[in-house]
């Protein structure tokens, strides 16, 4: 893993985060839901906490979709090439680029890997990932690596991971420190 | 509009306008050497991810210079290529992957290679100076 330069990260006093959703998304449940699902991953490994609020200004991690330029000097750039960005803390900006397919749910059939859908939750797991102070890895099978293959779902922590972001926050009490899933178990859950 | 609940739900024409992006023009650039002219919009991209300092002055050109060997050959060490600092094919598979909008390489220093950090600097003129030193 690695670490954006001075090691930022979230004080001490702001450890029980909130995230909001921009309003002129007016993003459906289902949506969020998947958000919801991919802190709750960081969550367990951490004792960092992820609560969801409406009020979008007041929190502290904003989650937009955009397209093009959207006002933070870096512009999305339409289908594929990059995804999505996100900001180290304490920033909390978590942008998206609206022109992707992106699919919410994870059954979609090996049809997949042909298109240009990208999986939502393997994109926002990535991202918080930024948002908590974590840069790119290196390892391929891990959720840092800068890159995702259309047809991919990479949603599991991996032990790389978890060690960048317990360097930063420590371990939850309640994270029996297993091992997470081998590749072999993760790739069976792969699309395509 | 650009949600589904799964790869069925997507309209057959938005996917057939959607399969190649923008960066998959990199793929003529698969094996080219010192002398291939067309690469400034590579060394964007390069620039883009941290390769090449933001800083960079100049104007790029279509030159295979050292700024994008260079920048080539960091990025074949992030991502645990051949280190050739030439677009083999490999390399140029890998730079068309979508892939996140922060920048691989912050400040000039990247930690991804095993914990091991890299320093790009960089004269501010074309072909002047430029080399990565391990640290």
């Amino acid at each position: 893993y690695s670490l954006f330069p001075g090691e930022p990260r979230w004080p001490e006093d702001r450890r029980q985060l909130t995230y909001a959703f921009d309003p002129r998304n007016a993003l459906t449940e289902e949506v969020k839901g998947v958000f919801g699902r991919a802190f709750a991953r960081w969550a367990a490994v951490t004792k960092l906490t992820f609560t969801r609020v409406e009020t979008f200004p007041d929190s502290d991690i904003t989650i937009g979709f955009y397209t093009g330029d959207h006002g933070d000097g870096e512009p999305f750039d339409g289908v594929l090439g990059t995804l999505a960005h996100a900001f180290s803390p304490p920033s909390g900006r978590f942008h998206l680029d609206s022109d992707e397919n992106w699919v919410v749910s994870g059954d979609v059939g090996g049809i997949l890997s042909m298109t240009s859908a990208v999986d939502l939750e393997s994109v926002a797991v990535h991202e918080i990932g930024h948002l908590l102070g974590l840069g790119h890895s290196t390892i391929e099978d891990s959720i840092m690596y800068p890159t995702i293959s259309t047809g991919r779902r990479k949603v599991e922590l991996t032990r790389d991971d978890i060690d960048g972001i317990q360097y930063l926050y420590g371990t939850n009490p309640n994270f029996n420190g297993s091992s997470p899933p081998s590749t072999q178990q993760r790739e069976s859950s792969d699309f395509g | 509009e650009f949600f589904f609940p799964n790869v069925t739900g997507i309209p057959p024409s938005r996917l057939l306008n959607t399969t190649r992006n923008l960066w998959d023009a990199f793929r003529n650039f698969t094996g080219c050497r010192p002398g291939v002219d067309g690469l400034y919009k590579l060394k964007q991209y390069f620039q883009r991810f941290g390769y090449i300092p933001e800083n960079f002055s100049g104007n790029f050109t279509d030159d295979f210079d050292d700024i994008l060997r260079h920048a080539i050959e960091m990025y074949q060490r992030n991502f645990r290529l051949n280190v050739s600092g030439e677009l083999d094919e490999l390399t140029v598979r890998h730079l068309v992957i979508p892939r996140c909008g922060n920048p691989d390489i912050v400040n000039g220093s990247s930690a991804m290679h095993g914990g091991k950090k890299y320093e790009v600097n960089f004269a501010g003129r074309r072909g002047q100076r430029f080399h990565a030193l391990k640290r």
